[in-house]
């Protein structure tokens, strides 16, 4: 048990490194045990540092920078154990367009393993998508879906 | 294993059937403000078995069926199925798709179907154990929650390593 | 005391009703007394009704929809009670194009008594500014500003 | 009454001395992910003698002294000085100009200063008292802190509108 946990452990901890430089254009983060002598019951701490930038308080990153740490840890825990499909509601959301396109492009590497429902408003991951579609509500305020081309999607939200 | 459709009727906004077919790439859901986005993937996390109202931004679990509008009258029940691909046997069925349906009525009364046979809650809760999909883990981020990956205490973070061991 | 509490109370409400119902493009929105028995203590509940549809928890509310009766609210109260100056830090994120554009037109009307200063990525908010400052981080990780020409930061989130 | 000018220096990634003017109009901050827009949000909270660690994002109030990086060292200071246009008197002060500075070093030692003559952070908060700034109202909206409008208790809300009359 400790011994698959310090595996999935180092196993995470290395992707997240590498998610992270990845989606940040370098800088790093890791996991920390916050009690190396008791693994059994150790909590875990999340240490990030955007490029350039000193190691600080996590509270301290901007907004993008928190997300953009978030999706690093998510997409680390998933190439490590592949969840069958995954549905992202909006997680991009505080992005600037310039992570928005790396945080795309990397969802398209990890959804070889991954199936990918994502819920978004933003260009660059409408146009990585295999499939868009399009959600309306009716003027009886019921949903109702619109086929959507990309080029239709796109011009709406820009 | 990859999910392959979705149908929603009466959930929420979606008093009309919604069909939803899934090819195994990223699919993206677009639309304005209000319009049922959150709503399929409220769905979605309720077909697997969702228990807690709050989860799905509800009061009571009522609030999952269709309620009317102006110009609409309200429904009697909400039913979502969701069809997954079983060709790898990752479940332990005879069977190449397995689909799911869940029912509630407004008594409160639910039902569960498995490839159309009534079944438990909690045979669907079984069935996901240890496929990675539904209650535990990370198979459906909600809006305004990635940053709660950040957020939790360091020995919740602790249990999502233990998941993926 | 109860009689001044009684007034701002109404005065907000009305602006509570009017703004959503011009952000929204319609419905309904009002505050209501959790006690009317005992106005000296009672709590508030708010009550938003998007066009259409029904009224219902303030949780089944979209994203977008909260956000923008938050912001009704706000504009209602400022209405009210003009602050001199307000900071607002991307309060808009969660809207899509056409409630960004209701939100700065909305906007622009309110800065005739509040002055504004907003942090946002989004053009139609960019769109209503006198002044805009760019910032951006140097090769050091150190804040500095840029002369930024409206075209230039429209380019860059759309 | 509105804000005239703002300096900044030392405070987070505002190592280099920042200085903004403003109209009457809107004015926009815009930049990319990271860059400081929220950094200014935060040195306009902490010089009108914002006391709470947590609402700057901070662990330590010496988090708000720029702390250094990859290519430069830390500093010793944060200031901020805020200019207020005060021709139609809002502030009982026989000057057309209100300028609040405050400075904090990494002895934890602050100092505050009213049109250059130090004064105490009791003296700052006296100043916008019912005015309508600071501390509390809705002067400054954070980022990801306009759903807490909704979200407060019923109580609290209350005392949004009583202050409002
Ligand atoms: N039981 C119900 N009956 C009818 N309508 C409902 C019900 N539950 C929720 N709704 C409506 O669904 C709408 C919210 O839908 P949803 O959260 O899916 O929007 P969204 O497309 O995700 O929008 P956003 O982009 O703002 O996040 C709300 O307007 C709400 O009133
Ligand atoms: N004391 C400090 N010294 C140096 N850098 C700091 C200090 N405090 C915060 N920072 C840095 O400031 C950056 C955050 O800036 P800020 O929150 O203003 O970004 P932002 O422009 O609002 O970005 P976003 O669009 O993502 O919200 C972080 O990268 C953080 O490391
Ligand atoms: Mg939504
Ligand atoms: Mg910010």
């Amino acid at each position: 048990m400790t011994r698959k946990f310090r595996e999935a452990f180092s196993e995470i901890n290395r992707n997240f490194g590498e998610v992270f430089a990845k989606l940040f254009g370098g800088g790093k983060a890791e996991l920390i045990m916050t009690d190396y002598e008791n693994l059994l019951e150790s909590g875990i701490d999340i240490m990030a540092q955007p490029p350039g930038k000193k190691n600080q308080h996590l509270s301290l990153l901007s907004g993008g920078e928190r997300a953009l740490t978030a999706i690093s840890l998510l997409f680390a825990i998933l190439r490590t154990k592949p969840s069958p499909f995954c549905v992202l509601d909006e997680i991009e959301a505080s992005l600037d367009e310039a992570n928005v396109d790396r945080f795309a492009e990397y969802l398209m590497d990890i959804a070889r393993n991954t199936q990918f429902i994502v819920i978004t408003h933003r260009k660059g991951t409408m146009e990585v998508a295999n499939i868009l579609y399009g959600v309306t509500m009716d003027e009886s305020s019921v949903t109702k879906m619109v086929s959507m081309k990309l080029s239709d999607a796109v011009s709406k939200v820009s | 294993m990859y999910l392959k459709r979705l149908e929603i009727q009466g959930f929420k906004s979606l008093a009309d059937k919604i069909d939803l077919q899934f090819n195994q790439g990223i699919t993206a859901v677009v639309g304005p403000n209000g319009s049922g986005k959150s709503n399929i993937a409220d769905a979605v996390r309720w077909v697997l078995g969702e228990q807690s109202v709050k989860s799905l931004r509800g009061a009571r679990m009522e609030d999952v069926i269709f309620s009317g509008s102006d110009r609409r009258k309200p429904v009697g029940m909400a039913e979502v199925s969701l069809t997954l691909d079983n060709s790898s046997s990752v479940f332990p069925l005879d069977y190449s798709e397995i689909t799911i349906t869940r029912r509630v009525y407004r008594s409160g009364e639910s039902e569960y179907l498995l490839n159309k046979a009534s079944c438990r809650l909690r045979d669907i809760h079984e069935l996901f154990m240890d496929t990675g999909i539904g209650r535990e883990g990370y198979s459906i981020i909600g809006q305004g929650k990635i940053d709660e990956i950040l957020s939790t205490k360091s020995e919740d973070r602790r249990t999502i390593i233990e998941e993926a061991a």
